[in-house]
């Protein structure tokens, strides 16, 4: 199996400011492969929490496009998952 | 040397385990290799015991690696080994500490999950155990200890990120560490697992917002150890309960070893809150490493003088 790549893979930080918002964070879930990095699951997913999760390059259009419709606060963490993969090696061998 | 370990540098499973024989061969008097079990991919699970040969000394267990991804938790175990057997008879406390204590150490808990995130998927956090009658591979090992195991939050398809196994420590690596832990109860006093990201201290309860009896002491505990850490690089850290701080979670690791009457458990929860996230840069461990010391320091010092 070759590696998963994650080229143009975004992370996204929302915060949902009650409970509709929250719900909206898990229907997406139900629809979308949301990767949830903060909380664990969409199940935890609550109102005032800060929420991340991974999305791939075609369906952060339709989260993209999801949350500015609902009018929800939310930045991109990170644009582009494989570039900072390979970042985080950023020291040298001794 | 090329058989020099950097610590600045995230290492995989191979160059862990070289490290490991290394460790004792360079302190044989200090540090001891224990092969606690095998994983579902009959991958070794090894414990360092830091310390003296008397087991009856109080102890520290800490493991790192439980959720293949947050890779900075394996460099702190690797560092605390490092640390401790270079600092031995230099550094008042730690000289102490091991004169006095044993240390547990866990390298790396999810040992096929962490193969998996270096070969084949960066982003994967559970084991590498097959489900019966599912596609989906893996458990969340963090969701597998028998602490309110079945309760909320549901956790029971095999093809979520959180699922919890079959059964309670249905998993081969969690029946080894909670067999281990089992057989040196007497002697563990605190139990300590590393997680990332958040820069959160927690203690018991996740699976249910009741306070244990020593709260306000493993409170006091958190405090004192997240200003510790705060005083390296001014890293600010948030404690409390898991379930009030973070969410109600059921089956950790933390309950479990709480309930089994550790009565100081904790889980860090250490760098980034999401800058990098899981991909924290390997320029960042060394400060991270540095400052969770001073924090793990403190709970073990205190330990030693607080528990019988």
């Amino acid at each position: 199996i070759a590696p998963v790549r994650f080229d143009r893979e975004k992370v996204f930080r929302v915060k949902p400011q009650d409970e509709k918002e929250a719900n909206i964070i898990k229907d997406l879930a139900k629809t979308n492969e949301l990767d949830f990095w903060y909380p664990d699951a969409a199940h935890h997913v609550a109102a005032n929490m800060t929420v991340d999760f991974r999305v791939s390059e075609k369906e952060s259009q339709t989260i993209q496009a999801a949350l500015d419709q609902n009018k929800m606060h939310y930045e991109i963490l990170i644009h582009d998952l494989q570039e900072e993969i390979e970042k985080q090696f950023d020291v040298k061998e001794d | 040397s090329p058989d020099r370990h950097s610590y600045a540098k995230y290492k995989n499973w191979e160059k862990i385990v070289a490290w490991t024989e290394k460790m004792v061969n360079k302190h044989p008097e200090m540090v001891s290799r224990i092969k606690i079990g095998s994983t579902a991919e009959d991958n070794p699970l090894y414990v360092l015991k830091i310390g003296k040969e008397d087991e009856r000394r109080k102890s520290v267990f800490m493991d790192c690696g439980i959720h293949a991804r947050e890779w900075i938790s394996p460099a702190f175990c690797q560092w605390f080994v490092y640390q401790a057997t270079k600092t031995y008879g230099k550094n008042k406390i730690m000289t102490k500490l091991l004169d006095k204590m044993n240390f547990y150490v866990l390298p790396v808990f999810n040992v096929d999950g962490y193969i998996w995130s270096w070969t084949k998927n960066r982003m994967w956090r559970k084991n590498r155990s097959k489900n019966q009658n599912s596609k989906c591979i893996g458990t969340d090992l963090n969701r597998n200890f028998n602490a309110s195991w079945d309760s909320f939050p549901p956790t029971g398809n095999p093809c979520d990120e959180t699922y919890r196994g079959q059964a309670p420590e249905s998993e081969k690596e969690t029946k080894a560490v909670t067999a281990f832990i089992r057989s040196h109860l007497k002697s563990i006093k605190v139990y300590i697992t590393f997680h990332s990201y958040s820069q959160v201290l927690l203690f018991p309860y996740g699976y249910t917002s009741k306070l244990p009896p020593n709260h306000e002491d493993l409170d006091k505990v958190a405090k004192i150890s997240t200003n510790a850490l705060s005083t390296r690089y001014e890293t600010r850290y948030v404690y409390g309960p898991i379930e009030s701080t973070m969410y109600r979670t059921s089956g950790s690791s933390l309950d479990w070893a709480y309930d089994l009457g550790i009565k100081h458990t904790f889980a860090f929860e250490l760098r980034d809150k999401g800058k990098f996230g899981f991909l924290l840069p390997e320029s960042q461990i060394k400060q991270t490493c540095k400052e969770t010391m001073l924090a793990v320091k403190f709970i073990a010092k205190y330990i030693l003088k607080n528990t019988s």
